[in-house]
């Protein structure tokens, strides 16, 4: 189905813009 | 107990779920934090992202005639598109002050806004595909009903001949559906009504052939035969109403993530 392929992959761009920041915070930890 | 209650769906959200936790603890770990780098191109595909989910996520509206998806998917659409202005703003914030203390919460509330949004149509799409195979549940229902005038050797074949196929494709369905559930009672339970059923279809037929032919030959009997033909349908029913009510049940709980 369309609409899972395109959660998969709003889901797949958030954890990467997440990890991207959470990059410079775990730094400071 | 798990929070995603199909595989698919904690394939497609238990990473990010993973990652958004993480940044919450961090962030709560180290108050200020250190200097945000730029945010601008990983902002961009979330919203590219977004703006495909929703252009397939009111395709599926509307091309679906299930109501309640109607009502159910634009809401949970609207919040991921809230979500992804705030990981905008979050982003032109922090290439302001790489420190911003309410960037960095809006970027919070913004995966979590995500996550949650992406959750929420899942749900509703997944519960979509539930009511189908529960359609197909009442279609087998619905020809189990008129066993009852099943009266000659004629309509028993016929009466196969039509139930056959629904039957078929109601155990294909619901054993697709326990295979892709991640809590396992209710795979169990799913798995074990299938397997009632299976076994009680052919003591059905048989039942029914034995009422015809002892109501054909006119003797004794006949009362019993049908008590008996009556008693497999309803156990038969059992099964599958058991199943339908099996097929609602989930272990979702969006309060895990608040």
């Amino acid at each position: 189905e369309q609409i899972l392929v395109a959660a998969r992959s709003i889901a797949a761009a958030t954890a990467a813009l997440v990890k991207a920041a959470s990059a410079a915070q775990r730094e400071l930890v | 107990m798990p929070v995603f209650h199909t595989k698919t769906i904690e394939s497609i959200l238990e990473p990010v779920a993973q990652q958004v936790s993480r940044l919450v603890i961090l962030h709560e770990e180290a108050e200020d934090g250190n200097a945000m780098p730029d945010l601008a191109r990983p902002v961009q595909a979330v919203k590219l992202a977004v703006d495909n989910l929703v252009r397939v996520g009111y395709e599926t509206i509307n091309s679906s005639e299930d109501a309640i998806l109607k009502q159910d998917m634009p809401p949970a659409l609207n919040r991921v598109e809230e979500a992804s202005i705030l990981l905008i703003q979050a982003s032109d914030m922090l290439r302001s002050d790489p420190f911003s203390a309410p960037a960095r919460k809006k970027l919070i509330e913004g995966s979590r806004g995500i996550l949650q949004g992406t959750s929420a149509l899942l749900l509703a799409f997944d519960e979509s595909e539930v009511r189908k195979i529960i359609r197909i549940c009442k279609n087998v229902l619905e020809y189990l009903a008129i066993t009852e005038v099943v009266e000659t050797m004629e309509d028993l074949v016929t009466f196969v001949k039509n139930l056959s196929p629904v039957l078929t494709k109601m155990t294909k369905e619901v054993d697709g559906r326990q295979k892709e559930l991640t809590h396992q009672v209710h795979r169990e339970w799913l798995e074990r009504s299938l397997e009632q059923v299976k076994q009680l279809t052919p003591i059905l037929i048989s039942g029914i052939k034995i009422y015809i032919t002892t109501k054909s030959q006119g003797g004794q009997g006949v009362a019993e035969a049908q008590t008996n033909r009556d008693y497999v349908i309803g156990k038969v029913c059992n099964e599958i109403h058991e199943m339908i009510r099996v097929l609602q049940l989930t272990t979702y709980d969006e309060e895990e993530w608040d």
